[in-house]
């Protein structure tokens, strides 16, 4: 999925992207 | 750190100099946070180690809509515990450098 991006008024670049895998599997 | 429920690691590797590096934030724990994030993604950003700090980040991420302001404090938090770590970590390298 291509990654999403937001870019605040400040100037800051977000870039939201799926949390990575190895994580979910820790839970 | 203690857990606060949201998860910050570095998003890229920690040469030791550049000042501005990048994280990644996402929520680990959604029960810890008053918001529903349940399924949100991972959050990249970059963050200037000299200059920035970390409850402004936060700030920002709660007005371009990732989190409630009433989260913005965990947030916060949870960046600067990273934050401290990558900080304390350079100074120890820096210090080993020179013959200790």
């Amino acid at each position: 999925s291509s990654a999403a991006q937001v870019v605040h008024s400040a100037g800051r670049r977000f870039i939201v992207s799926p949390v990575p895998e190895s994580r979910l599997r820790e839970q | 750190a203690e857990e606060t429920g949201v998860r910050v690691e570095l998003a890229e590797e920690d040469d030791g100099k550049k000042s501005s590096i990048a994280l990644r934030l996402w929520v680990e724990d959604p029960k810890k946070l008053k918001g529903n994030y349940k399924d949100s993604g991972a959050i990249e950003f970059t963050f200037d180690l000299d200059t920035e700090v970390p409850e402004t980040v936060a700030q920002e991420m709660v007005d371009s809509g990732f989190f409630l302001e009433i989260d913005v404090k965990i947030v916060g938090k949870s960046i600067r515990d990273r934050v401290s770590l990558i900080k304390w970590r350079r100074q120890r390298n820096a210090s080993g450098h020179n013959g200790k």
